[in-house]
């Protein structure tokens, strides 16, 4: 489910 | 397949009003401007982050109305004690999305 090397998107990473 | 979104409209209704609450701009809700609202629930970072992984069904980085409200939903079912699901279930997936 997520992206490789981890979500920029995501504001809770 | 026409299957029933797992948000009602009655919950939607709340929902929405929430999404128009904190100014979306061009019908979209950036992530500094959600993620207060989602800590606000207290519930842990990593399920939070795991509840936008889900919501943001189009990963852009901003929930429009339909991805807020499933995150909204996927909060107040965790709050109930319902765990947060690994993978998004198909009932769950908006309408708009399918």
């Amino acid at each position: 489910q997520y992206p490789a090397g981890g979500s920029s998107t995501n504001p809770f990473l | 397949m026409d299957i029933p979104w797992f948000v009602k409209a009655e919950e939607k209704m709340k929902f929405d009003t929430i999404f128009d609450s904190l100014f979306p701009v061009g019908g979209y809700l950036t992530g500094d401007k959600v993620k207060p609202v989602l800590l606000n629930s207290k519930l842990p970072v990593d399920v939070l982050g795991r509840v936008w992984e889900l919501s943001d069904i189009d990963r852009d980085g901003m929930l429009e109305r339909d991805e807020f409200a499933v995150a909204m939903y996927l909060v107040y079912r965790a709050l109930e004690g319902e765990p947060v699901p690994m993978s998004l279930p198909p009932p769950l997936v908006p309408p708009s999305k399918r």
